[in-house]
């Protein structure tokens, strides 16, 4: 039997926003410790991986891992039915077929039950090392998801580049080229507003656009976003929600042929 | 600059 129960279902519905352009369907797998997911988009340039652990949940049983494969719009269908304010309760038996959704209103008055049919998804798992990070740039999320959007009308790709003076986004194309620099921030009243560096070593690098624009999709989860750079390998980029755990996305570099 | 694949950084498990 597995049951979570969440009194502010809205936390689910932006992490379906935050997956749902870059995958058509997950496995959610439950167990004692929580839901995880693990996805690669239909490409395999990034790699999206959720992690909401069980205590922050209201409720939360799982007497068996589980793992549901869901199908995102269909799933979205059904979050589309739900009132921000509801308290929902997923709920499903061992080895069942199907998960049930109830969207229940804050005084009770009206509760839906939604029953979706889980499929077989036969998906690769990839072991991600744990890597230290050249350079560790946490930034407001929304200051983040604006320079994508702005960069992404001057080409296709980002280049990134960390030192300890600042971070700068960098896209060129027909139009012309775009150059944004952010200075880590002397004095901020709120913590979210910071733009802070950790770095070791310089590092310069090359994003698609497209995949960046993406990953903002999850802006909604958190005011900060954590970039995490170091040369040659994958871009993390990660989204703290609230009590729950973390979204991170993984994105491959660009390179010179 | 070429595109690579997430699958050339991280082992299958």
């Amino acid at each position: 039997m597995f049951e979570a129960r969440l009194v502010q279902c809205s936390m689910l519905k932006k992490v379906l926003e935050a997956i749902k352009e870059l995958l058509n369907e997950a496995t959610f797998d439950c167990s004692d410790a929580g839901i995880q997911l693990q996805a690669m988009d239909n490409s395999h340039v990034s790699l999206v991986s959720l992690n909401l652990r069980s205590d922050g949940f209201d409720k939360y049983r799982c007497d068996r891992n589980l793992s549901m494969g869901i199908n995102l719009a269909s799933m979205t269908k059904i979050m589309k039915c739900a009132g921000n304010d509801d308290v929902l309760t997923i709920k499903a038996q061992d080895n069942a077929d199907n998960v049930m959704f109830m969207f229940e209103s804050q005084n009770q008055e009206k509760v839906s039950d939604y029953d979706m049919k889980l499929i077989n998804l036969d998906q690769e798992h990839l072991g991600i090392p744990e890597t230290d990070y050249s350079c560790i740039i946490k930034m407001p999320s929304g200051e983040f998801a604006r320079i994508c959007r702005d960069l992404s009308q001057f080409g296709e790709s980002v280049v990134i580049s960390c030192t300890k003076e600042g971070v700068k986004f960098s896209a060129a194309g027909d139009v012309g080229a775009a150059n944004i620099k952010l200075a880590q921030t002397a004095n901020v009243d709120k913590e979210e507003e910071a733009v802070t560096i950790e770095m070791q070593e310089p590092v310069t690098l090359t994003f698609a656009c497209r995949y960046l624009n993406s990953f903002t999709k999850a802006t909604a989860l958190s005011p900060q976003v954590q970039l995490s750079m170091s040369a040659d390998v994958p871009l993390v980029v990660e989204y703290k929600i609230g009590d729950f755990g973390h979204i991170r996305y993984y994105l491959a570099p660009k390179i010179e042929e | 600059m070429s595109q690579r694949d997430i699958t050339s950084y991280f082992s299958r498990v």
